[in-house]
C-alpha cells in the first residue's frame, strides 16, 4: 500500500506529460518513467491514447519496451535484445527489480543461484547487496536473506501490472477466500448454538438429578 | 482502477500467508497437545 | 447530524467531568475522614484507561519479577478515583519486607515535581505484580498496606497479574484494603474464585480474612477513546498474530505441574482419611469447596484457556493457509 502511495504522484506526472507530448518527445517520456527510480507501474501510461497511437510508428519499438516494464522480465529483454532498444543502466536497473517482483509471485522462497541467474549477478555478496539496496530500501519487498540455506524469503512483494488474463484467476482467489470466511463464520455460528444447547441440556439434567437427589433424601427421611 | 488492482495482485500473492512442513508439524503438535490437556480435565471432572 | 454532534459533546463532557480535580472538596474529605470510623467505608475504585495502560505496560515488562509503582487520584463519596499511575524503581517486592523504602526520594521528588506540573492530585496507593499467582495480599503486602493505611490515608492496593492477563485474554486486576489490627470483619460474600499455585497457598490462606477486595471500574476521557482507536488502528496486526500459546507457555508448564502436585496431595488425603470405614452419622460433613472441586475447577480453567488459543490460531490457519492463488 505504501509503494502504492508513494508512486501515485509520479503517475499522474508522467500521465500527464504522455498526454501533452506527441511523436518523438513520447519517447523521452517513456525513457524518463522506466528509468524513475521510484516507480514501477506503468498500465496508466501504456492506455493514455498518444502512447496508443505510437503504434505502426516509427517509435513503436517504446511501446514494446513499455509493455516489457509492464509485465516483462530481464530474461525477456535479454531474449528480445535485438529487437529492443538499448536501455541505460537505469532502465537495466528498474528491469531486474520489477522481475525480482514477478519471481515473487511465484514462490516466496526464492534461491540464490535462480536469482543470479534471472539477475544476472555475478556473486552472492553482489545479490545480496541488489537486494537490500535496489529492493528493500525501495520497498517494493520486504523479507529475509537466509545466508545459511542461500534462499531469500519473501514476506512482501508490491504488485505489478496485471497481464491479460490475470484478473480471472484474482478473481477465482478472492471468491474462493470469501467463501471459505463464510464457511468458517457459518460453522462458528454453528458452535457457538450447539455450545448454547449442550450447556441447557447440562443445566437441566444437573436441575433433574439434584431434585431426584432430594426427592430421595424426603423419602429416607 | 490499476492502483487497487496491484495492490490486491500483491495482497493474494501473501496467500498462503505460512506453507511449510514444520510449520504444520509444529501445528499439529500444538494442536494434539491441546487436546490432551481437554482430555485430562476431562477425566479430571470425571 | 447537528443534535447528534451536540449529543456525543454532551455524552464526553459527562465522560471528561471526572477528570475535574475539587481542591476543597479532597480537603474537606481529609478533614472528615469518613473511613476512620467505617473500615468497609470505600468499596469501589474507579481506575482511569490511562493508568490501566501504565500499570499492566510496567507490570509486563517485569517479565517474571514483581515491579511496584504508585497511583495518584482522588477520592469521591466511597470511591476512590485513580488517574494515573508511575512506576517505582524498585523490583521483587516479593523478596522484602520493605521494598519501597528504596524508593522514598524518587517518591517525593516525583510528587513535588508533579505539583509544580499543575498535577494536583494526590497520591492515593500503590500497585504491585504477582506474576502468575493471582490477584491477592500477601504477608508482606498486608503489613505494608496496614502500614500505608495508618500514615497515609486514603491509600489502596492493587495487584496486577500481567502472565494471567496474557493467559486469559482481559486485566487480571485486583483492589484491596486492609482491616485495622485487631477487627473481626463480618462474614464476606464468597469473591470469585482464583487459583492459587501449591507454593503460596499457606501465604494466601493466613492473611485472606485480613483485607476486603473492591469493585473495580474503568473510565476513559474522549481523548483516551480517540488515542485508543488509534492504537489499535496501528497494533491490531500484532494483537491478531500473537497467541497466548506459543507466548504464555512457561506459565502453563508451571501451572500444569502445580495442578499435578495439588493432585497427588488430594490424593494422599483422600487415602488416609478413614471416611470408607466411618459410619454415615460419624462421617465428617464435606466442605461445600473440597480441594478436588478446586482441582477440577483448575483443570478446567487451564483447558478452557488452552482451547481459547488453539481455537484462534485454527481460525488464523483457515482464514489465511487454505486458500492458495
Amino acid at each position: 500500500m505504501d509503494i502504492e502511495q508513494k508512486q501515485a504522484e509520479f503517475i499522474d506526472y508522467f500521465v500527464k506529460q504522455a498526454e501533452n507530448q506527441k511523436g518523438s518527445s513520447l519517447v523521452n517520456v517513456i525513457v524518463e518513467a522506466t528509468s524513475h527510480p521510484s516507480l514501477f507501474a506503468f498500465s496508466e501510461i501504456l492506455s493514455v491514447p498518444s502512447i496508443i497511437q505510437l503504434q505502426g510508428t516509427e517509435f513503436s519499438v517504446y511501446i514494446d519496451v513499455l509493455r516489457l516494464f509492464a509485465h516483462g522480465t530481464w530474461s525477456d529483454y535479454k531474449s528480445n535484445a535485438g529487437s529492443l532498444p538499448p536501455l541505460v543502466p537505469s532502465q537495466v536497473r528498474k528491469l531486474k527489480q520489477l522481475s525480482l517482483l514477478t519471481l515473487a509471485e511465484v514462490d516466496k522462497v526464492l534461491p540464490y543461484d535462480l536469482l543470479m541467474v534471472e539477475l544476472d549477478v555475478s556473486n552472492v555478496r553482489e545479490l545480496e547487496d541488489f537486494l537490500i539496496n535496489e529492493c528493500m530500501y525501495s520497498g517494493i519487498v520486504r523479507g529475509k536473506l537466509d545466508q545459511l540455506r542461500r534462499c531469500f524469503e519473501v514476506q512482501f512483494a508490491a504488485g505489478r501490472d496485471l497481464r491479460p488474463g490475470q484478473l480471472g484467476s484474482m478473481i477465482q482467489t478472492l471468491s474462493a477466500w470469501l467463501s471459505t470466511s463464510d464457511n468458517l463464520l457459518v460453522s462458528i455460528q454453528d458452535k457457538i448454538k450447539w455450545a448454547d444447547t449442550r450447556s441447557e441440556l447440562d443445566k437441566k439434567h444437573q436441575k433433574e438429578i439434584e431434585d431426584r437427589v432430594e426427592e430421595v433424601k424426603k423419602t429416607l427421611n | 482502477d490499476n492502483s487497487l488492482l496491484r495492490q490486491v495482485s500483491s495482497l493474494l500473492r501473501r496467500l498462503p500467508a505460512i506453507e511449510s512442513g514444520k510449520f504444520q508439524d509444529d501445528f499439529l503438535m500444538e494442536y494434539n497437545d491441546t487436546l490432551l490437556i481437554t482430555y485430562l480435565a476431562m477425566i479430571t471432572n470425571c | 447530524s447537528s443534535s447528534s454532534t451536540a449529543q456525543a459533546q454532551a455524552a464526553a463532557i459527562d465522560t471528561d467531568s471526572i477528570y475535574y480535580y475539587d481542591e476543597s472538596t479532597q480537603t474537606k474529605s481529609q478533614q472528615d475522614k469518613p473511613w476512620v470510623n467505617d473500615p468497609h467505608y470505600f468499596k469501589r475504585v474507579k481506575i482511569s484507561a490511562l493508568a490501566l495502560l501504565k500499570m499492566v505496560v510496567h507490570a509486563r515488562s517485569g517479565g517474571t519479577i514483581e515491579i511496584m509503582g504508585l497511583m495518584q487520584g482522588k477520592t469521591e463519596g466511597d470511591s476512590i478515583i485513580v488517574m494515573d499511575a508511575f512506576a517505582l524503581p524498585v523490583e521483587g517486592t516479593e523478596t522484602r519486607v520493605n521494598a519501597q523504602a528504596d524508593a522514598y526520594e524518587y517518591m517525593v521528588d516525583y510528587s513535588q515535581t508533579n505539583r509544580q506540573a499543575g498535577r494536583l492530585e494526590n497520591v492515593v496507593g500503590w500497585y504491585h505484580s504477582h506474576p502468575g499467582y493471582g490477584c491477592w495480599l500477601s504477608g508482606i503486602d498486608v503489613s505494608t498496606q496496614m502500614l500505608n493505611q495508618q500514615f497515609q490515608e486514603p491509600f489502596l492496593a492493587v495487584v496486577i497479574d500481567p502472565t494471567r492477563t496474557v493467559s486469559a485474554g482481559k486485566v487480571e486486576i485486583g483492589a484491596f484494603r486492609t482491616y485495622p489490627q485487631g477487627y473481626k470483619p463480618p462474614d464476606e460474600p464468597v469473591s470469585e474464585y482464583q487459583t492459587i499455585p501449591l507454593n503460596k497457598i499457606e501465604d494466601f490462606g493466613v492473611h485472606c480474612k485480613q483485607y476486603y477486595s473492591l469493585d473495580v471500574t474503568y473510565f476513559k476521557s474522549s481523548l483516551d477513546s480517540h488515542l485508543l482507536d488509534l492504537l489499535w488502528n496501528k497494533y491490531w496486526v500484532n494483537t491478531l498474530s500473537s497467541s497466548p500459546l506459543l507466548g504464555n507457555r512457561d506459565y502453563v508448564a508451571g501451572q500444569i505441574s502445580d495442578l499435578a502436585e495439588k493432585l497427588e496431595q488430594a490424593e494422599t488425603q483422600l487415602h488416609s482419611r478413614m471416611g470408607s470405614f466411618l459410619m454415615p452419622q460419624h462421617r465428617k460433613k464435606e466442605p461445600e469447596d473440597s480441594q478436588l472441586s478446586k482441582i477440577t475447577r483448575d483443570s478446567s480453567k487451564i483447558t478452557v484457556e488452552q482451547v481459547h488459543g488453539l481455537m484462534s490460531q485454527v481460525i488464523k490457519d483457515i482464514l489465511f493457509n487454505s486458500v492458495h492463488p
